[in-house]
């Protein structure tokens, strides 16, 4: 942060873009200067909304040298913009140097990019040190637009300020239901909303992170997910498509339709998955009926759907989310959850949700 | 030929001065910058630069260094104050 720690002192801020380069068409940089906004949006107290006159709390401006403000600007290339600490008049405000080709794409300066680190600054944050966070000062023009997240030290940073984002779920809220849950690599990964917990058998806290500082190109609000341990990938759904992660790496050619595993047109999303390490198939969970996976074959069972309740009794449809640890499986409804033997076939024990959580 | 090399190396040091002052804080007082660049604080401000930005700390006017004085970057400085 800046010296002083400067911050605003109110959640809800308004900005304006008080002039347009000419290198994009307006609404280009309308969406640039959102999108950038959003990404602090999302993990902070924070909203933004647009004024098109009179004062701002933050202004946008282009200029080029000499724009009045005593720090000018030099020419096309170094110095890119910059932005002024929260604070009344020019504090707040974000200058870029239209000197420099703005574009949409990489192909020359990304507003988007410089958009997200200016506005970093006029939120209170000071550079960085950490090379893969946005407050790094440096432009790094290797960096997808697409994929751009901010980075825990972004994270850290800008919430020493504001706080959390008040919609962030919390681990012992005894309402607490889960999108999906899957096992990585020993460890467990329980999914809500844009975050998800990570849980090692060797701590006793579970991590909490946002999805998409691990997997940028992840959706989410995730359905289901589960970890084929035998190739080392999570499968994650969402509405009819999945993706594949290996650790961190999305695999390419992924989003996939739900439909190329085999399920009927009628099937629209998955509610919860689960993988049997000891037969290698995959449990799909859809309602009040689930499907059988032979992932060594890569294709659906015959003889599928069967009713979850004649198969798993004591387990009630709608599944939420699932996962198997230990020999046995966790089916997750609403904030309750079942542990089920089967081979005993049978609800061995009834847990809260988050019985996982160190609650 | 050396000549060029002269003019480019006053260039360079025009460079690391102007960059040292905007983003480290180098105290703007010219003379002393020429005369003791190979040692007090020019050595001191290139280490805090090269520490921050990560690169290797050696203190000299390495191609490293002088190449990330070349890239574009944010004008805010990366340490005191910006107002």
């Amino acid at each position: 942060t800046f010296p002083g720690m400067p911050k605003w002192r109110k959640t809800h801020l308004t900005y304006r873009v008080m002039n347009y380069t000419l290198d994009l068409p307006r609404d280009a940089v309308d969406s640039a200067i959102e999108k950038a906004l959003s990404l602090w949006e999302e993990v902070t107290p924070l909203t933004f909304s647009r004024t098109d006159e009179g004062e701002a709390d933050i202004k946008i401006l282009f200029a080029v040298r000499d724009h009045g403000d005593f720090i000018p600007f030099d020419g096309p290339g170094k110095v890119l913009g910059h932005a002024y600490p929260p604070g009344p008049g020019i504090y707040g405000d974000a200058h870029f140097d239209d000197d420099e080709q703005w574009t949409r794409d990489t192909s020359g300066t990304n507003l988007f990019l410089v958009a997200a680190h200016e506005l970093g600054h006029s939120l209170g944050l000071f550079h960085s040190a950490d090379p893969r966070a946005l407050m790094y000062p440096v432009y790094n023009a290797h960096t997808d637009p697409a994929r751009l997240r901010l980075s825990q030290d972004d994270v850290a940073g800008i919430q020493s300020l504001y706080g959390d984002c008040p919609s962030t779920p919390a681990a012992c809220d005894p309402s607490l239901s889960f999108d999906a849950i899957s096992t990585l690599r020993g460890e467990i990964l329980f999914f809500k909303d844009r975050h998800f917990w990570r849980k090692s058998l060797r701590t006793l806290e579970p991590g909490f992170y946002l999805i998409s500082s691990f997997w940028p190109s992840l959706p989410s609000g995730l359905d289901a997910a589960y970890e084929d341990t035998s190739k080392d990938i999570v499968f994650v759904f969402k509405g009819n498509q999945f993706w594949a992660v290996k650790g961190t790496e999305a695999q390419a050619g992924y989003p996939k339709s739900i439909h190329t595993l085999g399920f009927p047109s009628t099937v629209r999303k998955i509610d919860a998955a689960i993988f049997d390490k000891e037969k290698k198939k995959t449990y799909f969970f859809v309602g009040d009926k689930y499907w059988r996976f032979d992932e060594r074959r890569r294709s659906m069972e015959p003889g599928f759907p069967r009713e979850i309740a004649e198969d798993f009794p004591g387990v009630d449809p709608k599944v939420d989310a699932a996962f198997e640890a230990f020999g046995f499986y966790y089916f997750f409804n609403g904030s309750s959850q079942l542990e089920f033997d089967p081979n005993a076939r049978k609800v061995t024990h009834s847990l809260k949700g988050n019985s996982w959580l160190n609650c | 030929y050396p000549v060029d090399r002269a003019a480019e190396d006053e260039d360079s040091m025009e460079l690391v001065q102007q960059y040292l002052e905007r983003y480290y804080n180098l105290a703007k007082d010219t003379k002393a910058f020429v005369r003791r660049r190979d040692g007090g604080p020019v050595v001191d401000k290139l280490r805090e630069m090269q520490k921050f930005l990560g690169l290797e700390v050696t203190g000299k006017l390495d191609s490293d260094t002088l190449d990330m004085m070349h890239k574009p970057r944010c004008g805010v400085p990366d340490v005191g104050d910006f107002a």
